[in-house]
């Protein structure tokens, strides 16, 4: 699972 | 990409445009928070250590770099730039970085998804990017005369982090219906910070009256 999916943002 | 986040990215880019073109074309930095700044360079440079690491999208890389190349161009001005930095409020930002930085390096450590490097400072980063504002806010509060370009730099700087809240509770319901407390609660302390600035940047705009915090 991704660690989080707020890593593509800013 | 949904329409709240890229609102959000593009009122953070304009803020910091905003205070670029106050201090370039004004050579003034009265009323801006060095402490801040430093604190928002920090802020990148622990944040985007996955520059390195993975690649996202070319909007993602050339945005990372676009806000570590400005923040870190302001904190240049405000230290070096022989008539920018007279204009530095110093005796009025004396709010101690490592106030702020050290608790939430400390929580960091504390409360994070991974204990790995590049997590602990990604998560230091969002914790510390919460409250950099409040040297700032404080510099504000004492200044009795405070700009147009400043007022707006701060407005555009609270209501981009608003804007996230937004997109998170919309990405919440699209996407994968993950719950990401860390980023959401600071988030939520970030806007929360604003409120007080934010009541009263709408009274003076509504009142067409010049903006003044309360002491």
């Amino acid at each position: 699972e991704e660690p989080s999916s707020v890593k593509d943002e800013l | 990409m949904n329409v709240f986040r890229l609102a959000g990215d593009m009122t953070h880019l304009l803020s910091i445009i905003i205070l670029l073109l106050k201090i370039r074309a004004t050579k003034s930095c009265t009323g801006i928070s060095l402490k801040t700044q430093e604190l928002y360079v920090i802020v990148f440079l622990t944040r985007y250590l996955d520059l390195f690491t993975k690649y996202i999208s070319f909007y993602n890389t050339t945005m990372k770099l676009v806000f570590l190349g400005t923040s870190i161009s302001i904190v240049w001005y405000m230290r070096y730039h022989k008539v920018v930095k007279q204009t530095y409020n110093k005796d009025q930002d004396t709010f101690r970085h490592y106030f702020l930085a050290i608790p939430c390096f400390l929580l960091a450590l504390l409360i994070h998804h991974e204990f790995t490097v590049i997590e602990v400072l990604w998560t230091f980063s969002i914790y510390l990017e919460a409250v950099a504002i409040l040297p700032q806010l404080v510099l504000l509060q004492r200044s009795r005369n405070i700009d147009n370009l400043t007022g707006n730099y701060v407005f555009l700087l609270g209501a981009y982090r608003a804007l996230y809240l937004v997109n998170w509770v919309y990405r919440y319901f699209t996407e994968n219906h993950l719950v990401r407390w860390i980023p959401w609660l600071s988030g939520l302390v970030q806007t929360t910070l604003y409120a007080d600035f934010f009541y009263y940047y709408i009274k003076s705009w509504k009142n067409n009256e010049k903006l003044q915090l309360p002491a």
